[in-house]
């Protein structure tokens, strides 16, 4: 369902070229969970940025679902991205103005294919699970650091799309959180064949993880199954 | 050092109040090394923000080298966060429009007490033990997650503040970077005398404080002394 062929991604800074991708192939089946491990600044969010279709590579090719999203125009991206896709970005991206309630109903009322009440179902269900129901009506700069991610996290996953991309979506979660939000992933994994792919430095997340693919300076340097727990 | 006497924390949401502190009583040394520990939501950020100047308590007196914060004009906190004061924020808070360089030699331009040549020496080091020396002209949009925390440790870091508050310093950090960044700061507080209070849910960072309090529900549960490593 996720293909890489060869990606590099370069960033151009006035006379400096920075090589944050250089020449990485993967391919992912529908209703994998996989973990992208690696040092800081290795290249995991440019990699979920690309599968994302957030960024564009350089060079090489990224196909979603069929598409090769080279080939695909502002428009059509968009569209992939709001039909197929959830993210959990590193720094959340809520919109500022909108309560919690609101953040996580955004992406399905762009939708278009719900009713208004089952809309208010979906939204309601998926913020207690990430236990924020009493949170409903605060706005982000009135939220945790941690209910923010939970947040961006019940935002991704809250119409059910056929892939999240999660970029450390633990990192500012206790224990016992960080546990029930691996829960809730893995049971869509398991009832809607959704395709997980995490950026994480956390060890409970790699440990779930059916395979942790490892990336140094740009490169998979290790593509390794592991049996999930 | 620090002193806190029975502080409590609200926020006033319309008619909804949160507790964030709940009459918390805390007395720190200086040279001491300690963790603050305690689920998503209790309290920590807060907490930290209320030592830190940052934000001022509801009731109950918060003291920081023998000044009572709640007696202090808004130049008065100014003046104490500048110069005594080193704090890494859980988002960060880098100036955009600055570069690396920029963003970690600010505090020491404004507390004015150095020259140019003493300035970049400064700079220059401490970005260099945060493993960011070939990033320097880097804007904050053009680095990883990592990378920019370790620019917000950098900044803290850079002026040997008496204190160091430093909120979940270690979230976006893989273990190898992770451990670098509390080496760097175990220096500081061996040769400087520096104080380090840290808000965690990072195993590592509790396993070499000297204490790790716990917070749960803005209520301090434990208080407990453990040997460093
Ligand atoms: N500006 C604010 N307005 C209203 N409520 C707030 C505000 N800041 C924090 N809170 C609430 O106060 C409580 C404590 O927040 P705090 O940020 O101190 O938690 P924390 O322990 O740092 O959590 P995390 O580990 O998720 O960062 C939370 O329930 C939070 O929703
Ligand atoms: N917009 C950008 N412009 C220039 N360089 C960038 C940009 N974004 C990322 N980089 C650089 O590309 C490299 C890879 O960045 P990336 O964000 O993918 O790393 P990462 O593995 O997610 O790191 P972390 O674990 O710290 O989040 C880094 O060296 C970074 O500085
Ligand atoms: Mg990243
Ligand atoms: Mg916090």
């Amino acid at each position: 369902i996720v293909q890489l062929n060869n990606v590099v991604k370069e960033y151009a800074l006035g006379k400096t070229v920075v090589r944050a991708l250089r020449g990485v192939s993967l391919t992912l089946a529908r209703g994998e969970f996989i973990a992208v491990a690696g040092p800081s600044g290795s290249g995991k969010t440019t990699l979920l940025n690309l599968i994302g279709c957030v960024d564009k590579a350089t060079s090489g090719t990224v196909t979603l679902d069929g598409a090769e999203t080279n080939t695909l125009d502002d428009h059509a991206l968009t569209e992939l991205r709001l039909h197929k896709l959830g993210f959990v970005f590193q720094s959340f991206n809520l919109i500022q103005v909108l309560n919690v309630y609101q953040n996580v109903e955004f992406p399905i009322l762009l939708q278009g294919t719900s009713t208004g009440g089952e809309r208010h179902r979906m939204v309601e269900e998926i913020i207690d699970r990430v236990g924020l129901k009493e949170y409903l009506r605060h706005r982000p700069n009135e939220l945790s650091g941690g209910q923010r991610q939970r947040v961006a996290i019940a935002r991704a996953l809250v119409g059910k799309p056929m892939v999240v991309l999660a970029d450390e979506p633990t990192g500012n979660l206790d224990s016992k959180t960080g546990q029930s939000i691996i829960d809730l992933m893995k049971q869509m994994n398991r009832e809607e064949q959704t395709t997980f792919i995490f950026s994480t430095h956390d060890p409970r997340v790699m440990e779930q993880a059916q395979r942790v693919i490892e990336l140094v300076d740009g490169q998979i340097t290790a593509n390794g199954a592991q049996p999930a727990k």
